[in-house]
């Protein structure tokens, strides 16, 4: 089974075209191995993205350097995986 | 395993066995209003299911429901259960449900990418796509929402296999778009197609791959205004509403366009809870109340679909 430990959810904030078009760029850097939750679109709408744990550290400095604004939406993917998997088990049993 | 759709438990995630299992119990409890048909097979070969609601009549007109065509959007799913159940507890007992089922036919196919579905189940919880095999690819799946002949290959999808948008070798080149594309083809009367994803809390209708309003755009924006009004009553849940291409961006080769395009004018796809606290990974005790304000936007739009015949 696929293992999301120190995977973040970033949300982040385009601030105007030229920044989407930044983040959109980031897209299609496959070694990323990003996971767009909610992809780029016009400035103002949230864009929401998974980033695996290795990568996390090398798109936050791209963000940073490029002004972009960003929070973390989820802190690590795993540990929310494992709630819900808890919660299914707790109900079956 | 629940004895019955009354033990059954509503809030909380199932598998794709246990949705199938519940399916069975509901038409065996309701045989004169509920039936399951098989509109084709997956990629991997799984059953294809839809429950038919319907008190007689020959071909009335319909209304089409599909939740989980994006299998990692777990509370769509799950509504789509809790509204199955909830069809045959109000009919005969709400007013409005039961005018509806007395004049129109509801289809409610709650799996609509099973193979996706047992792939978050076993192996990925955060897949989206179908698990069809690209030649040429070692990445897996199209996204079912971008494989359907309206504005297909378009901006707004991409051409590589590698992508969650990933739009397909062809339009309908995915089973399980097929079978949805082939049964509203043969049905011919579907009246109101509502397609359930999740997340961002929106009601949209078409246009997704061009910015030319769609020519019934006036009253799809005010029955949405109404339906999303419907939905805060009960929580507050605040829903934005639009054409696909303001409200969110551009997406080509999507499931409503090419419904709209069919002539079904209130093609309307919904993005549930939440707005992104949570995203696809909603705790399960958000299924019955997310399930509950939808089912109260369902009605407003199956309600005039049924008052405003065309």
């Amino acid at each position: 089974k696929e293992d999301f430990v120190g995977h973040q959810v970033l949300r982040i904030s385009a601030a105007d075209e030229a920044q989407v078009q930044k983040v959109t760029e980031l897209e299609y850097l496959e070694h990323l191995q990003l996971d767009f939750w909610r992809g780029p679109a016009q400035p103002g709408t949230p864009i929401d993205v998974r980033v695996p744990f290795s990568s996390v550290q090398a798109v936050k400095v791209f963000l940073e350097a490029h002004g972009i604004e960003y929070t973390i939406m989820i802190e690590d993917v795993q540990s929310l995986l494992d709630e819900e998997q808890e919660q299914i088990f707790a109900f079956q049993t | 395993r629940a004895s019955s759709t009354d033990t059954f438990s509503y809030a909380t995630y199932h598998t794709l066995d246990e949705i199938y299992g519940f399916m069975d119990m509901l038409v065996a409890e309701h045989p004169q209003l509920v039936s399951k048909l098989q509109i084709g097979s997956t990629y991997e070969g799984r059953p294809i299911y839809v429950l038919k609601f319907s008190t007689g009549g020959n071909n009335r007109p319909a209304i089409w429901i599909d939740t989980g065509i994006h299998s990692r959007e777990w509370v769509t799913q799950a509504s789509g259960i809790w509204f199955a159940k909830k069809i045959t507890q109000d009919y005969g007992q709400d007013p409005a449900l039961t005018s509806i089922l007395d004049n129109m036919d509801i289809f409610l196919e709650i799996v609509t990418n099973p193979d996706g579905f047992a792939f978050t189940h076993t192996k990925n919880r955060l897949w989206r796509k179908t698990r069809s095999i690209t030649p040429g690819s070692s990445c897996i799946g199209v996204d079912p929402n971008r494989n359907w002949d309206a504005g297909f290959g378009k901006a707004g999808a991409s051409n590589n296999p590698c992508s969650e948008t990933y739009h397909g070798k062809f339009a309908n080149s995915e089973t399980e778009v097929k079978s949805i594309v082939d049964f509203v083809k043969s049905h011919g009367n579907i009246k109101a197609f509502i397609s359930i994803h999740s997340y961002s809390q929106l009601l949209l209708y078409p246009y997704g791959y061009t910015t030319e309003p769609a020519s019934d755009h006036n009253e799809l924006d005010q029955l949405a205004k109404s339906a999303v009004t419907a939905l805060a009553s009960l929580y507050g849940t605040k829903f934005k509403y639009g054409s696909i291409i303001k409200a969110i961006y551009r997406a080509s080769g999507g499931t409503i366009d090419w419904t709209y395009n069919q002539g079904i004018k209130y093609s309307y796809t919904f993005e549930l809870r939440d707005t992104g606290r949570y995203g696809f990974l909603l705790p399960a005790s958000q299924i019955i109340p997310t399930a509950q304000e939808t089912w109260l936007a369902l009605k407003t739009i199956m309600e005039y679909t049924m008052n405003h015949p065309y």
